[in-house]
C-alpha cells in the first residue's frame, strides 16, 4: 500500500521541487514505484523530469477540474519506476475555478485514492503558497516533509505553516503527519547556514532530518537537462545528499 | 508625483523582497522619500525592514479587508526617509476573505493612492503567487519590475507571468509598464549562470537592467538584522550592486 506524501512550504525556492524530483529518483533507484503529482502551476517539476509541458493537451488540472480519469494523465519518465501526473499551465486559473466547485479541497484524493495501491510512494509538489491547491495536497497526504532554505527569511514562515497544518488535520484530514523537516542549501562557508540550522533544530528537534543538502551546482543544472540528479550526476555531493535522505525516508517510515 | 513600482513574481525565491528592501533603501540614500507595502503574508519586507511582526496590531490586512486608513498604518525604519506599510500573519487569510469584497482588485489602489504625493516612491513586494494579492499590486502599479533568479527554473514561469500583465492591462490597469527585468544570485563559477543571462536577455532585450546581482553572502545575513544591505555592510558588492541599480532605475524613469 503507497505512502502519500507532501512537500511543502509557503516560502519560495526552498527547494520543494528539488527534494520532490531527486528523493523521488533515488526511492525509484532502489526498486520503489513511485509518482510524483505536479500541482504548481509554473510545472517546474514536469520539466525538471524532461517532460516537455507545450506538447501536454492534458494535465492535473482536467482531474481536480474536469474529473478526467488519473491513469489517464500519468507519464513515464526516464527513470525506470519514476512516474509523473504533470502541470501545464493552465493549472494557473485553477485555484479559481477550484473554489468554485463542490468538494473543493477534496478533489486530489478523490481522483487519485484509487492509484495508491499501484505505488509504493506518491509525492505531491506544492506550489509556494497555502490556497486551495496546496490543501488538496495536505488532505490527500498522510505524511509531510518540510523543506527549509538555510536562510534567514526562511525561519518566518513556519508558524504559518504549522497552523495550516493544525488546521488540515482538525477539518480535513486527521492522519495528516510530520515526516520531518529537511535543511537545503546549506553552506558551510557562512555562518549563517549553521545559524538556521541549530534554530531549526531547536525548534523541531528530532523531526529534522540528519541528512542537511548541500548547495550543490550539479542540482541546479540537472533541470535544464531534464533529468533527476541520479541521471544527470550520480556521483555529486547533491545525489548522495539525496540518496542519504532516502535512507532515512524509509527508516521512518518502515514500520507504517 | 510619485511612482508606484511593483516587485513581482510567482516563482519563488527569486528575490523579490531582497530587491524590494535594498533598492528602496539606495533610493531613500539618495535622498528620495520611498515607502515600501509589504502584501505578502509571509512579512519578509516587515522584518527585513527591522520590524517586529508580533507587536503589529495593524497592517495592510486591516487596509485590504477592514478599509482603515494608510496613514494610520505606515511605520518608520532605521532608514531616514524610507517607510513601510507592514504585513502580519493575519494577511494568510486575506486573499480568501478579499475575494469575496466588491472592488477586490482595487482596494489596494483605492486604499493607498492618496498617499502617493507624499513620496517619490512606492514599492510592493508581492508573494509568489498571481492571486488577488499580486492582483491588487498590479493594478495599483504604473511600472513593474520582474526579478530573475539566474537558475533554470526560473525560466518557466515567465510565459506564465507575462500573460498575467498582458490580462492586467486589457482590463484593469491600462498604465502598467515593465520598467524592467532583474538578474539576481548570479554566480560566476557557475556555467549555468551565464546561461540565464544569454537567454533572459534573448527574450527581453534592453528591458533587462545592466546591473546584475550576484550572489552575495551579506544580502542574504543583512535581514537577520533587520537591516538593508546599505546599512549592514554598505562596502559589499550586494550593497554596489543594488546602487547601481538604483541610478539606473533612475536613468530609465526621469523623463516621466
Ligand atoms: N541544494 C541545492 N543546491 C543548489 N541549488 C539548488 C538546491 N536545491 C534547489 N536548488 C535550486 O534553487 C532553486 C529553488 O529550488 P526549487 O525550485 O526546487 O524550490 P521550490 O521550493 O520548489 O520553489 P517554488 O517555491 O518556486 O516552488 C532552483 O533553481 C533549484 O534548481
Ligand atoms: N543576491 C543575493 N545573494 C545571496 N542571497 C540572496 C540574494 N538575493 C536574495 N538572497 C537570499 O535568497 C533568499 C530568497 O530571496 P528573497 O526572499 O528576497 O526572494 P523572494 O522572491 O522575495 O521570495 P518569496 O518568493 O518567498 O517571496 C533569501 O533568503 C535572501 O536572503
Ligand atoms: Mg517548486
Ligand atoms: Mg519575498
Amino acid at each position: 500500500m503507497g505512502t502519500v506524501l507532501a512537500v511543502a512550504n509557503q516560502k519560495g525556492g526552498v527547494g520543494k521541487t528539488t527534494t520532490c524530483v531527486n528523493l523521488g529518483a533515488c526511492l525509484a533507484e532502489r526498486g520503489h514505484r513511485v509518482l510524483i503529482v505536479d500541482i504548481d502551476p509554473q510545472g517546474n517539476a514536469t520539466s525538471g523530469l524532461g517532460i516537455d509541458r507545450r506538447n501536454l493537451r492534458q494535465c492535473v488540472y482536467d482531474l481536480l477540474i474536469n474529473g478526467i480519469e488519473a491513469g489517464e494523465l500519468l507519464r513515464e519518465t526516464e527513470v525506470t519506476d519514476l512516474w509523473l501526473l504533470p502541470s501545464t499551465i493552465r493549472l494557473a486559473g485553477g485555484e479559481v475555478e477550484l473554489a468554485t466547485l463542490p468538494r473543493r479541497e477534496t478533489r486530489l484524493r478523490e481522483g487519485l485514492k484509487h492509484l495508491v495501491p499501484a505505488f509504493d510512494w506518491i509525492f505531491i509538489d506544492c506550489p509556494p503558497s497555502l490556497g486551495l491547491l496546496t490543501l488538496n495536497a495536505l488532505t490527500f497526504a498522510e505524511l509531510l516533509l518540510i523543506p527549509i532554505q538555510c536562510e534567514y527569511y526562511a525561519l518566518e514562515g513556519l508558524g504559518q505553516l504549522l497552523s495550516t497544518i493544525t488546521m488540515v488535520r482538525s477539518s480535513l484530514n486527521p492522519h495528516l503527519e510530520l515526516l520531518g523537516v529537511l535543511l537545503t542549501m546549506f553552506d558551510p562557508r557562512t555562518n549563517l547556514s549553521q545559524q538556521v540550522v541549530d534554530e531549526v533544530r531547536k525548534v523541531f528537534g528530532d523531526k529534522v532530518f540528519r541528512s542537511i543538502i548541500p548547495r550543490n551546482v550539479r542540482l541546479s543544472e540537472a533541470p535544464s537537462y531534464g533529468k533527476p540528479i541520479t541521471l544527470y550526476e550520480g556521483s555529486s555531493k547533491g545525489a548522495q545528499a539525496y540518496r542519504e535522505l532516502a535512507e532515512e525516508v524509509l527508516e521512518r517510515t518502515h514500520d507504517k
